[in-house]
């Protein structure tokens, strides 16, 4: 059962953090972190790793996809063109496997989707996010998070987020969006499923250190005025990432990606 | 006596509430905020508002002058060119006014400070930071403040800072520094000194709302894990800006301006 996210968005928003808090991995332990006039050069790189967790029971091969410098240089623009061209590339692979004699045991390494980092200091969505998100929703769930939000209060969270949605809707952006629920589903998942449907985007914290609160160990990040819980539901919306990405919708990205994104691709590739 | 200084860093910083809390104006009130679309577009406009403020004893005319636009668009090479031009126009405006009839009755609108804020999501400073100043460290005093600090651990404080001053040192940027204090002053004012030089560049914090602390009236900024206190030392370095803008080295930014880089321009203006 194979997983891949592609993580976007400027060095320092928290992204490593926070997927190391999603998954409970160490993959950047020993990542070493550019100088300023290292990052001047222009190319975004794309890297690639590769973890088998397991999350209730279930076994999962999870890929990680890196974009270091994507946003970083003084002149931005098609940075994003090294991203567009590495999902393209995997839909190309499952293509040709799918054509191929071995169809039975073709690996999915397309890529299911895209965790796309908003800066918390934007008001609304930046010139940067809305070429990126323009260029990539017909190719890839973009599920975009507000990052690093514990630097925002709770009434500036509410606002970030009627604006960034307001920004989406005005540019015609097509983010991931959940499906609605049939009648027959239970009562719990319809519930559950309104609430993630009305706390898009996501506020996000993330943190690698641990401290005794109540008697508990509690992941969080610790200020002169107090500590923040990365997954209490008062403090940020963690939780609910967590598990909207790997208990409920992990099934739901991955069958969008391969019966809408991937065969909008094969369509358009027989074309031409 | 008049003090003028450039506010500059990108939109949503905490620029105007920072300025508002140093100065307890109410300069921002009806400002309204561009949407990502009018941000694209390029140019970087000076907008100045001067006010009249007294502070202990002191009447003094107060200019702020900001910088709406820069480095937010997608691509910011040259996005400083208007902000050198219109420093040096105040230099070429005191020039010809010195060299007029009325010497005695000059107002002096030259920048004597310039205010840069340094974002908290970067590594120590981005491109844009760093060419920036290297264009205006022989035209304005430069005073590097880490912006939004609250969203800093102490520990990630204390890396920030020393990443930024070996950036710095680098690239030999020349921001303002504090004078060496001669053997005849007061111990308290070389103490003070001390004390300023070694939390450069200020980790600051600001708000214009007021929260009821331990029975008195405290500017802050209220999170569910607590209240940061922008005046109090354990929080941030509010009070050490202030102190340094209004108190102790106003003086001394005014004479830098006149003496050396204002010297600096008009031995260029006068060779060319
Ligand atoms: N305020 C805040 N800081 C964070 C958060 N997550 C990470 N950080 C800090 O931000 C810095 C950069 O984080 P990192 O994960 O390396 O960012 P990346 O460059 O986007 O991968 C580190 O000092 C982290 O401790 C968060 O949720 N809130
Ligand atoms: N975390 C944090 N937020 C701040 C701070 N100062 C201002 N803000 C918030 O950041 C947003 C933008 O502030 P503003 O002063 O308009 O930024 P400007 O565009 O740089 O002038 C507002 O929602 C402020 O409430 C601060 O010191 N820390």
């Amino acid at each position: 059962f194979e997983f891949t996210v592609v993580v976007v968005g400027e060095s320092g928003l928290g992204k490593s953090t926070l997927i190391d808090s999603l998954f409970q991995t160490n993959l950047y332990a020993d990542r070493n972190i550019p100088n300023a006039k290292a990052r001047i050069k222009k190319t975004v790189e794309i890297r690639k790793q590769t973890v088998d967790i397991e999350e209730k029971g279930v076994r999962l091969r999870l890929s990680v996809v890196d974009t270091p410098g994507f946003g970083d240089a003084l002149n931005n623009d098609k940075c994003w063109d090294n991203i567009v061209k590495f999902i393209d590339e995997q839909y190309e692979k499952y293509l040709s496997d799918e054509s191929g004699l071995n169809r039975r045991n073709i690996t999915d390494q397309r890529v299911h989707c895209c965790l796309y980092f908003i800066s918390p200091t934007g008001n609304g969505l930046k010139p940067l996010d809305i070429e990126f998100m323009k260029r990539l929703d017909t190719r890839v769930n973009i599920v975009p998070v507000i990052a690093k939000s514990d630097t925002l209060t709770a009434h500036e969270i509410k606002t970030l987020k009627r604006k960034i949605l307001d920004d989406i809707r005005t540019h015609s952006i097509d983010v991931y969006t959940f499906p609605e629920t049939d009648s027959d589903e239970d009562e719990e998942f319809k519930r559950e499923n309104n609430q993630l449907k009305s706390s898009v985007p996501f506020a996000v914290v993330g943190s690698n250190k641990f401290y005794d609160i109540r008697g508990k160990k509690v992941r969080g990040r610790q200020y002169p005025w107090g500590i923040v819980e990365v997954e209490n539901l008062e403090h940020c919306d963690f939780a609910k990432l967590r598990s909207m990405l790997i208990r409920t919708h992990m099934q739901d990205l991955k069958e969008v990606t391969h019966e809408v994104l991937y065969e909008q691709y094969r369509a358009n590739r027989l074309r031409s």
